[in-house]
């Protein structure tokens, strides 16, 4: 596997704080967890209406969707196997060389 | 050869340089390469100057400021083709090209290029060293000497904003700024492409307020963006960066129009975020056609009067 299969599992969460006070509970879960900031580059640059694009390890999807829920904030998930998304993008050329 | 190498997947460092050397040995009219200093970990900064002979215009273009954004160097690597494919046979490159020179840096950030193929597909950061801290890398489009480590920067080196220890701390940044500082006169055009939110991006970041020759800007922005939609529809956002992105501190664009280029601008390339940095190779194609188009607007607009 690429990367030693250090993405399996993980996955991009795009969510939407629609209101100051959902932006501040959104900082407040970002800032408990390391996550991966793609779109804004940090929390500080988070505002309402905006989408923010993380991305989330694996071992902590769990609790993120159990605090994004309980905080009744909407969010999707853009890619659900960042593992299986990054084999997609440039593997297949790494395995015809492995062979 | 040149002839096999296929434009339309993503390479690795090395296979870039290679690329890069062979365009230089095969293409001695049109392709110039040099150096302009080391990277942090000792890796050359290559740039190819493109165009026939010295022109008194230049136009700057880098790709690979930020490691992750694996369709940068994708689009250097394509304009370099484009350019030297069309030279003779369309009109317009054939002009530009024998009026400007293009001054094309295809991976700024080397050291983390090479890191994100081989360790974090998703660095985005050089890969220096911070005394007394364990994470390593500086954001390079915060660490240029220009409102530094203010607004919408970090001063804490673990974060992927960190502006650095100090003003042009990065090799890689350092050898840029020198390079345009001492071209200066000559570059009328300083373009950055990075991904992804399909925007086209000009100062100011760090501040609200609108720069001098805004409606000059404001107009080259319009038809690239027009140029790019030409292309399959797509449509880009454009505006001054900190009203159309956010607000930042440190960055190049900013750096350079404060420097004398008067047309500065980020590209911040497909998509809007259904595969973000692991855009499919199947899509290097497209964006580099539409992106090529822009860039070439924004260049033949540097011929005339504005």
């Amino acid at each position: 596997f690429l990367y030693n299969n250090r993405y399996v599992g993980d996955q991009v969460l795009r969510i939407i704080p629609t209101n100051e006070q959902e932006v501040q509970a959104l900082k407040g879960i970002l800032g408990l967890m390391k996550v991966d900031f793609w779109q804004p580059n940090s929390a500080s640059l988070i505002h309402q209406n905006r989408s923010v694009d993380v991305h989330v390890k694996n071992h902590d999807i769990r609790g993120m969707h159990e605090r994004l829920t309980d905080e009744k904030i909407q969010y999707q998930v853009l890619i659900s196997n960042l593992q299986k998304e990054i084999e997609k993008q440039t593997g297949h050329r790494f395995s015809r060389k492995r062979r | 050869a040149e002839s096999q190498y296929d434009y339309e997947v993503y390479h690795s460092l090395e296979e870039i340089q290679k690329w890069m050397f062979e365009m230089n040995r095969t293409q001695p009219d049109l392709v110039a390469l040099f150096s302009i200093g080391k990277s942090y970990e000792g890796r050359p900064l290559y740039v190819l100057q493109l165009g026939k002979g010295n022109q008194k215009k230049a136009v700057w273009i880098d790709c690979g400021v930020h490691a992750r954004e694996w369709i940068g160097p994708a689009f250097c690597q394509w304009f370099v083709k484009e350019a030297i494919n069309s030279y003779q046979y369309d009109s317009a490159m054939t002009k530009l090209l024998n009026q400007l020179s293009f001054y094309i840096m295809p991976v700024f950030n080397v050291d983390g290029y090479h890191y994100s193929w081989n360790t974090d597909r998703f660095w985005r950061k050089t890969r220096s060293k911070i005394r007394k801290f364990h994470c390593r890398g500086v954001d390079a489009n915060r660490n240029w000497k220009v409102k530094w480590c203010d607004e919408g920067a970090s001063s804490h080196p673990c974060d992927d904003t960190y502006c650095g220890p100090f003003p042009e701390s990065e090799p890689e940044v350092k050898a840029v700024a020198k390079f345009l500082r001492k071209n200066k006169k000559r570059i009328k055009a300083y373009i950055s492409i990075h991904a992804y939110a399909q925007m086209l991006l000009y100062p100011y970041s760090y501040k609200y307020a609108m720069i001098p020759n805004f409606n000059c800007v404001e107009s080259a922005a319009s038809s690239a963006v027009k140029a790019l939609y030409s292309a399959y529809g797509v449509r880009y956002r454009y505006g001054p960066a900190s009203t159309t992105l956010y607000v930042s501190s440190g960055s190049s664009i900013d750096w350079a129009y404060k420097n004398g280029i008067p047309y500065a601008f980020a590209f911040e390339l497909r998509d809007t975020g259904y595969f973000g940095f692991l855009l499919p190779e199947s899509l290097i194609k497209p964006t580099c056609t539409e992106t090529t188009r822009a860039v070439k607007a924004i260049a033949s607009g540097l011929l005339k009067k504005c």
